[in-house]
């Protein structure tokens, strides 16, 4: 289960904001335009989404907060997701697991598990199967409830088999 | 390789129509697999509204689709949690009554499954544990946690 | 302005119906999957709309009702717009003008303006320049709301042409 | 012809800002001439939100880019009526107080355009003349009138 998401710099999320989420259903409510969204794409991309489209950007900077009429822009994004490893759902000797990516405006990325340096690669593998890796059922944008409906009958087979 | 995914479309199916009767309070849905182009293996959604014949998925109202949608979803659920999910204003097209059945099923499935709803609607905010409030300052989104009473009360 | 519309055998209207309109706001309220989508569709359609997407079908016939579990498919198809011309809006000696368009199962179709036979043609023209033609600005369906911030800027400019 | 596009472009990059200020309490609006593609003329909507810095569209959120776009509508609305308009459920993606101040707009383009509005938004259903109800019965739709006090008061 996810135990908390650390957001910095990340979008409309210019200082660090640390969201602790319950076991059964959390609600993320506010105004629109508020940075509800933010958080959820926060979530997908430290979970290593790497399509801007799905991130609603048009160059990978665009995750970086860019500054408001009151703040200044910042240099760099980093989101983390504290994960409950407890029941050894995830194949690693940790009962809790940190993974973390950051992005810098020069367009290096730094990923990490468990403060460890890894590669994107490692964050894909470790979600392989879950539903969270990309095109998993389990992570659901805004807007895209009904696309399933709308796919080719192939794609709606691989969709099924991401998850048998 | 083939059967194992035969065997879990035959529980997924039956999942499926279940949850699709609860939300639609009847009415009947399967996947059914088809041969798509190129000889390529493919699956269909096929629904049948209450009182209604069946259709092609393009015809149902943007209510329906969503609801369609999340029956699957939610059947995914049952037969194979995620670690958590996170879930964006996928009740945004459901009229009120159906956002209360929508809901309803939302907290049986809060039972076994983590979520994290994203939300506008009353009703889908009643079935939270905890709500999180995000607001805009100085162009800077902030965090605070309501409590449930504000909610429900007012 | 919209007197009334007449709408038989249309999608989910498969008994005659009279809807009349408001000179100013009409509300148009019901439950998922009631019909509400259908009667701008019908409007749409009596206009000319001839692009099967945009009346989310995939034939021209799924426009006819097909047929429910309690009442018969028909046989056809058939709205009518009934508009108020009093000010002489529309380049037509009549104080009322009604548009009629009808399709068969067969896939013929006719189209009536005040009760003469004309071609869908001749209402493309009586539309014209008043914004309820195609990408006329008049006109929002379900989900397009935001669709115009999405095009390109040639896009953007033709749709802003249509409108000068 | 040329000319005529850009006095009318003036006028309606006005409108636009003017409409922009009144839905969102602030910022501002433009629709700037560009070059696109194969050196063709095009138009591109600039946005800026109260406190927030000018970002391209799609960073905006789903409420964010309704309400801008409805503003482009309602300015186009005030500067060339015509003869009837039917928006389907663009308030769906608005918070109850953006609801609120659409709403409160629209009552104004009613009394210079005649509007059908399907909408599920109680705010919407409050400024609207009559209510027209839809139902389906043995999958068939039928109309009923509905008097504006039931909303009103209920
Ligand atoms: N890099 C960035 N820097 C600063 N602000 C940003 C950045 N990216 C996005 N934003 C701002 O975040 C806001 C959108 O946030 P978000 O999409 O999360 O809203 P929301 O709460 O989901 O709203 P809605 O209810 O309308 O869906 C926009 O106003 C946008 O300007
Ligand atoms: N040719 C047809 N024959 C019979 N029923 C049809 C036909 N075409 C569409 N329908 C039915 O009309 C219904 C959809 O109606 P519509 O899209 O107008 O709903 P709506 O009131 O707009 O709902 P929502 O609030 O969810 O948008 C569907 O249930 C569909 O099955
Ligand atoms: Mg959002
Ligand atoms: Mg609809």
């Amino acid at each position: 289960m996810l135990k908390k998401v650390v957001i910095q710099g990340f979008k409309s999320f210019a200082e660090k904001t640390e969201i602790t989420f319950e076991p059964s259903i959390t609600g993320i409510v506010g105004p629109n335009g508020s940075g509800k969204s933010n958080v959820a794409e926060a979530i997908r991309w430290a979970l290593g989404e790497t399509k801007t489209k799905i991130l609603r950007s048009e160059r990978q900077q665009d995750v970086i907060f860019t500054g408001s009429q009151g703040k200044k822009p910042v240099g760099m994004a980093e989101v983390t997701l504290i994960l409950d490893n407890s029941n050894k759902y995830f194949p690693l000797p940790y009962d809790e697991i940190a993974i973390t990516r950051r992005f810098f405006r020069s367009g290096e990325s730094e990923f990490y598990i468990n403060k460890s340096p890894c590669r994107l690669k490692d964050i894909h593998e470790l979600l392989v199967d879950t539903g969270l890796g990309k095109h998993g059922y389990a992570i659901i944008g805004q807007g895209q409830v009904d696309e399933i409906l709308f796919s080719s009958p192939e794609e709606k087979r691989s969709y099924l088999e991401e998850a048998a | 390789m083939e059967q194992r995914f035969d065997e879990f479309l035959k529980l997924l199916n039956e999942e499926f129509d279940l949850v699709f009767k609860d939300l639609f309070g009847g009415g009947r849905a399967s996947l059914e697999k088809v041969v798509g182009g190129e000889q390529k293996e493919g699956i269909e959604i096929i629904v049948e509204l209450p009182g209604k014949k069946r259709q092609s998925l393009g015809l149902l109202s943007g209510g329906e689709r969503a609801l369609t949608s999340i029956a699957l979803l939610f059947a995914l659920f049952n037969l194979k949690p995620s670690p958590f999910c996170v879930l964006d204003e996928i009740d945004a097209a459901l009229d009120e009554a159906n956002v209360q059945r929508f809901s309803a099923y939302l907290k049986k499935i809060g039972e076994r499954n983590q979520v994290v709803l994203i939300t506008h609607r009353r009703g889908s905010m009643e079935v939270c544990t905890k709500l999180i409030g995000i607001s805009m300052q100085d162009g800077c989104s902030k965090v605070l946690s309501l409590p449930m009473e504000n909610i429900k009360a007012g």
